[in-house]
C-alpha cells in the first residue's frame, strides 16, 4: 500500500514519481495539505504548489520553492524531505504546529519541470527552463535571472546560450510569472525562500544593487542565526549576506523581486558542497542536508512567525 | 541523451583579482563551451568550471601557464552520473 510513509527520501525520483507522491502526501494529510496549480509550464506540465493550511482565510503566508535550476536535484530532494517533515511535525513539534497554527506554508517542489524532465530525459547538466528564444538556435533561460528586479543588469547574460541568459523580458517565463502572479495576488506573503545548490551559502536581497537592503541588520543577524544552528548538525559551515556582498552582483533574481514587493523575509539556501561533487550530490547525502537545512528553515520560519509586519 | 564522457570538474582557487577576472576571460573565449558550476567571487573561494574533454588540455594550459592552482574535483562527470542512475534504478527496484 503505497503512502509516504513507505516513500523513499533517500533517493532522487523521476518527475512522475514525485507528482504521484504529492497526491500521496495529500491524501495522508487531507485536513492540512492540499495541492495546487498555479499555471503551467513552457512545454505545458502543470506547475503544483502544495499548501500547508490549518484554516482561516488569507493567512499571512511563506513561500518555499526548490528545484528553480533544474539540475539541482538535491533541492527538489530535500523539497520532498521537508514537505514530509513539515506535515509529519504538525502537532508534533511545537514551531511547525505554532507556525501552522496562525500562518500558511506554500511549496513549490518542481518549479521548473520543463527542465527537470530533461535532466532524466537527455542533458543531466541542464539548469534552465526550456523555452525557445526567437532569435537564437539555444534554449532556455536562467529562472533566477528572470525576475523583474534590476532585470538584465550585471551577474546576467543577453546571450541566449548562457547558462544566465536573462530572456527577452522580465517575467517572460511562465514559470516565473505564475509565482509572479501567485505572490502578487495572494497579497499576504510575508517570507520567500528560494533554495538552490551549491556553495552552503544563505543570501538575502539585493543582488542587483550593491547598496544594502533596508533591513539589512534585521535579516543578517537572522542568516547569522540560522546558519550558526544549520552547522551544529552535521558541521556544515554556510557563510552568508547579500548577494551582491557574498559572491557577485546578480541581477533578476527571486528574492530581490520578492522583497521589492514587499515580502521582507527573502533568502536564498545554496545547499551542501562536499568538495567532490558540485550539485550532483549522492542521494546518500539527500537526508543529511535536508535535516541540516530543516534547521535554518526553521529558525527563519519562527522569526517571520514572531515578527509580523 | 547527452553524455559527459571524459568531462571534468575542475575545482580552481584564484589567490588575487587578477585571477579572478583571467578566470572571466577564460570562460568567455574558451575554444568549447564551458560552464562555472560555482562562479568565482573573491579570492580564496573556490571556482568550479565543468570542461568538456576536448577543451581540457588547452584549459589546464591556460591556468598553469598563469599559475592559477586547481585540483581534479570530478575526474568523469559520466562516471558520476552512470552511478546516480544506477543508485536510482536500484532504489526503485527496492
Amino acid at each position: 500500500n503505497r503512502s509516504t510513509s513507505t516513500f523513499d527520501y533517500a533517493s532522487y525520483h523521476t518527475i512522475d514519481e514525485i507528482y504521484d507522491w504529492m497526491d500521496m502526501l495529500v491524501d495522508d494529510h487531507p485536513d492540512l495539505v492540499s495541492k495546487l496549480q498555479i499555471g503551467q509550464s513552457y512545454e505545458n506540465r502543470p506547475l503544483y504548489v502544495l499548501k500547508f493550511s490549518t484554516g482561516g482565510s488569507n493567512r499571512p503566508a511563506i513561500w518555499l520553492d526548490t528545484g528553480i535550476h533544474s539540475r539541482e536535484w538535491i533541492t527538489q530532494a530535500t523539497g520532498i524531505w521537508t514537505a514530509n517533515k513539515i506535515a509529519k511535525d504538525y502537532g508534533q513539534d511545537p514551531s511547525i504546529t505554532a507556525i501552522l497554527d496562525s500562518m500558511d506554508i506554500f511549496f513549490e517542489i518542481i518549479t521548473n519541470p520543463d527542465g527537470f524532465a530533461f535532466t532524466q530525459s537527455s542533458n543531466r547538466l541542464w539548469r534552465k527552463t526550456r523555452s525557445i528564444t526567437a532569435s537564437s538556435n539555444c534554449i532556455g533561460v536562467d529562472p533566477n535571472r528572470n525576475w523583474d528586479a534590476g532585470f538584465g543588469g550585471s551577474g546576467s547574460s543577453s546571450n541566449p546560450c548562457s547558462e544566465t541568459y536573462h530572456g527577452p523580458y522580465a517575467h517572460s517565463e511562465r514559470e516565473v510569472k505564475s509565482i509572479v502572479d501567485f505572490i502578487l495576488s495572494h497579497g499576504n506573503v510575508k517570507s520567500v525562500i528560494s533554495i538552490h545548490s551549491y556553495s552552503q551559502m544563505l543570501l538575502f536581497p539585493y543582488g542587483y544593487t550593491t547598496a544594502p537592503a533596508p533591513d539589512h541588520q534585521e535579516l543578517n543577524e537572522l542568516a547569522k542565526k540560522a546558519v550558526s544552528d544549520l552547522a551544529a548538525v552535521y558541521g556544515t559551515k554556510y557563510t552568508y549576506g547579500s548577494i551582491a556582498d557574498t559572491i557577485y552582483m546578480a541581477a533578476g533574481t527571486t528574492v530581490d523581486w520578492a522583497y521589492d514587493n514587499g515580502v521582507k523575509y527573502s533568502f536564498t539556501f545554496e545547499l551542501r558542497d562536499t568538495g567532490r561533487y558540485g550539485f550532483l550530490l549522492p542521494s546518500s547525502q539527500i537526508i543529511p542536508t535536508a535535516t541540516e537545512t530543516w534547521t535554518a528553515l526553521l529558525d527563519i520560519m519562527v522569526h517571520v512567525l514572531e515578527h509580523p509586519y | 541523451e547527452q553524455l559527459f564522457v571524459g568531462d571534468q570538474v575542475l575545482r580552481i582557487m584564484p589567490s588575487d583579482e587578477e585571477q579572478i577576472n583571467l578566470l572571466r576571460v577564460l570562460a568567455e573565449h574558451a575554444a568549447v563551451q564551458v560552464d562555472f558550476w560555482r562562479h568565482p567571487t573573491s579570492p580564496g573561494q573556490p571556482a568550479d568550471l565543468w570542461v568538456p574533454f576536448p577543451g581540457l588540455q588547452a584549459v589546464k594550459v591556460f591556468l598553469e601557464s598563469n599559475n592559477i592552482s586547481y585540483i581534479i574535483m570530478i575526474e568523469d562527470v559520466q562516471e558520476l552520473l552512470d552511478e546516480e542512475k544506477k543508485t536510482m534504478t536500484k532504489s526503485r527496484r527496492i
